[in-house]
């Protein structure tokens, strides 16, 4: 398969790897998932958030940071929390 | 839809908005007419109105800016974070800004208005022809003056119409020196700078001095974007060279081979083998339109939808031909209620209006949507329309609005196959597909790609066609494939494969594939050209001219 040999370099600034549950933390405190529990006085809870998450993008419901959850948190978005604040 | 906790709503109809600053991706005129457009998507189906005012404070004022931008909700950089807007409210409420850190386009790639030349204020054609060699941005080949030019036609030899791209020696945007050009180089605060400079600047922006001396003639303007060469990798921003060699292989266009990020990247040699200089290709950027849109339903009322399909579900996905979808015109009605007399949302031609012939495949040819062989016709898909012969002898038949054949279908189809043995033809348009008996659409339709386990990062698929040597439907996407079995209603396991591991001869990012009649060829088609496939020993026997083999030009 033509793979080898290509050009690999990334961008500047995107070569850094990057841990997925560090960014699912951000993504989820961003967009308001983690808020959500908090305001019902519950604690963060990752799997919850997730879950939570997963509802809202029509993913399957499973609480894991699947790799269709984590590309669906790196799809670029708007800004506006998807829970209320 | 949802709306912000207690409906939160304007109390007015007449609303107003200020654009406090502006991108330099594109030109301040098309900042304007996007803006505008994003704003008539709402007003089209409410009884609201949006009146631009260029003084004081406005109801919804919009701005651009990087990182912490003076709302404690920072943008992140390239990607990522596109845009907010605060709901409807006294102050901050039903303000909206975009990152800047963006490329902002009409999602089609680089968006650049010309100046000067002999097409002042047309935009520039991508790519486009001269020498020989095709260029996907400005350049500055050919010139001796280091000002940067494309045509404004897919041919510069053919038809020599140009203009010089935007370049801060040719103007500025902005500020307080009438968008005069800079003056390199000019002083400010003592030290001397030959180049846009970010400095004494919060925001990030590029400004430049329009005199030789800032400090005292405090003239300025903002730098417009250059729009030339590649970006990242080795070859600090040259233009692509086409073609190029890379394994041997012949490039003609920018290729997301070889790398598994699927970005797209070229040569900047003619022999990437050899020279190892490469860059990556400017990308389609994001639509403004799409992206103020979505932020102006916030402004409006309207949260986040968990609709897929809906302007307001917070993820960007590029769709061309935009019409507001049902759950957003749903939630807009709900807080404002429905505009009186809205205009139908699809015009579509009375018998009065004549044939529909604006659309000249033979005149304007550059490349085929979808070709599907439906019952014994040949069909051809190009834009809102289709075309269709049982003869491919003669010159099909058409055009027909798609929407008149098959009503509920997008106005523009990606692919197109007929599922075999059940008779139903299969539409695939964006992130959905759609299946009809003859003219009906079938219940549960449409579906979205990640109910054919395409995986849900796929914003369209290229082609899509059934293979009568295994009755199995192969489904194309840039340099990539996947094997469906219409049998077990399933994706086969080991999907996506390599186009270039297992199709001997066929080019990446096809147009459009189909096969005559089961008489043992496939057609793999590309641009203006189509690649015939002997199915039988799986190898490419013939290449052709799609206009003069297939629609009779």
């Amino acid at each position: 398969a033509p793979t080898v040999a290509a050009p690999t370099n990334y961008l500047e600034g995107e070569s850094e790897p990057q841990n997925d549950v560090d960014f699912a933390k951000k993504f989820l405190m961003k967009v308001g998932y983690f808020k959500k529990q908090n305001d019902s006085g519950g604690l963060f809870n990752l799997k919850d958030a997730v879950r939570d998450m997963q509802s809202f993008y029509g993913l399957p419901v499973t609480g894991q940071l699947d790799s269709n959850t984590i590309i669906a948190m790196k799809k670029p978005r708007c800004g506006v929390p998807d829970v209320a604040a | 839809y949802s709306h912000f906790p207690n409906k939160m709503k304007w109390s007015k109809e007449k609303i107003t908005y200020r654009i406090l600053n502006y991108t330099p991706d594109m030109d301040k005129s098309i900042v304007d007419d996007s803006i505008a457009e994003a704003f008539k998507v709402w007003s089209d189906v409410t009884p609201l109105t949006f009146e631009r005012i260029n003084e004081g404070e406005a109801d919804i004022m919009i701005k651009f800016g990087v990182k912490e931008h003076g709302d404690g909700y920072p943008f992140d950089g390239k990607d990522g974070l596109l845009a907010h807007a605060f709901p409807p409210g006294e102050g901050t409420g039903g303000d909206s800004h975009f990152d800047e850190d963006e490329d902002w386009t009409n999602g089609k790639g680089q968006v650049v208005k010309v100046r000067y030349g002999n097409a002042d204020g047309e935009l520039c054609h991508f790519p486009f022809v001269y020498n020989g060699k095709t260029y996907n941005t400005c350049t500055k080949e050919g010139r001796t003056d280091g000002y940067t030019w494309c045509s404004t036609t897919a041919d510069f030899e053919k038809d020599n119409k140009y203009g010089f791209c935007p370049s801060p020696e040719l103007g500025t945007f902005g500020g307080n020196a009438n968008e005069e050009p800079c003056k390199f180089p000019f002083t400010f605060l003592g030290k001397t700078y030959s180049s846009c400079t970010q400095e004494g600047r919060k925001d990030g922006s590029y400004w430049c001095s329009t005199t030789s001396n800032y400090d005292e003639d405090k003239k300025y303007g903002f730098c417009p974007q250059e729009t030339q060469g590649t970006k990242g990798g080795n070859s600090e921003g040259s233009s692509c060279t086409f073609p190029f060699i890379f394994l041997g292989k012949t490039y003609d266009t920018c290729t997301s081979t070889g790398r598994s990020d699927q970005k797209a990247w070229c040569s900047t040699t003619s022999n990437y083998d050899n020279d190892k200089k490469w860059g990556f290709c400017p990308g389609s950027g994001y639509s403004l339109f799409l992206v103020a849109a979505h932020e102006f339903g916030h402004a409006l009322g309207l949260e986040h939808s968990k609709d897929q399909n809906a302007l307001m579900f917070p993820s960007y996905s590029f769709i061309e031909n935009f019409h507001l979808p049902k759950d957003d015109i749903d939630g807009i009605q709900d807080l404002y209620g429905a505009r009186s007399g809205v205009k139908p949302r699809y015009p579509t031609p009375s018998p009065t209006d004549g044939p529909v012939t604006h659309l000249d495949l033979c005149k304007n040819f550059k490349n085929i949507d979808a070709v599907a062989q439906i019952r014994d016709e040949t069909y051809f898909f190009k834009d809102r329309y289709h075309w269709s012969t049982s003869d491919i002898r003669h010159k099909p038949r058409g055009p027909k609005l798609n929407q008149d054949t098959w009503p509920g279908l997008p106005e523009k189809v990606d692919a197109v196959y007929e599922r075999p043995d059940s008779g139903f033809t299969i539409f695939f348009s964006g992130k959905q597909y759609w299946a009809y008996s003859r003219s009906s659409l079938q219940s549960g339709y449409p579906r979205s790609l990640t109910a054919l386990s395409l995986p849900q990062n796929i914003e369209r698929v290229d082609a899509a066609f059934n293979w009568k040597k295994n009755k199995k439907t192969y489904i194309f996407y840039k340099n990539q494939y996947w094997r469906y079995n219409e049998r077990r209603q399933k994706m086969d396991h080991g999907y996506p494969k390599m186009i270039a591991d297992n199709w001997n001869g066929i080019h990446e990012d096809v147009d459009a594939v189909f096969q005559f009649r089961g008489l043992g060829h496939s057609y793999f088609f590309k641009r203006w050209y189509y690649l015939r496939l002997d199915d039988k020993h799986v190898k490419v026997d013939k290449v052709g001219n799609i206009k003069k083999d297939w629609l009779g030009c």
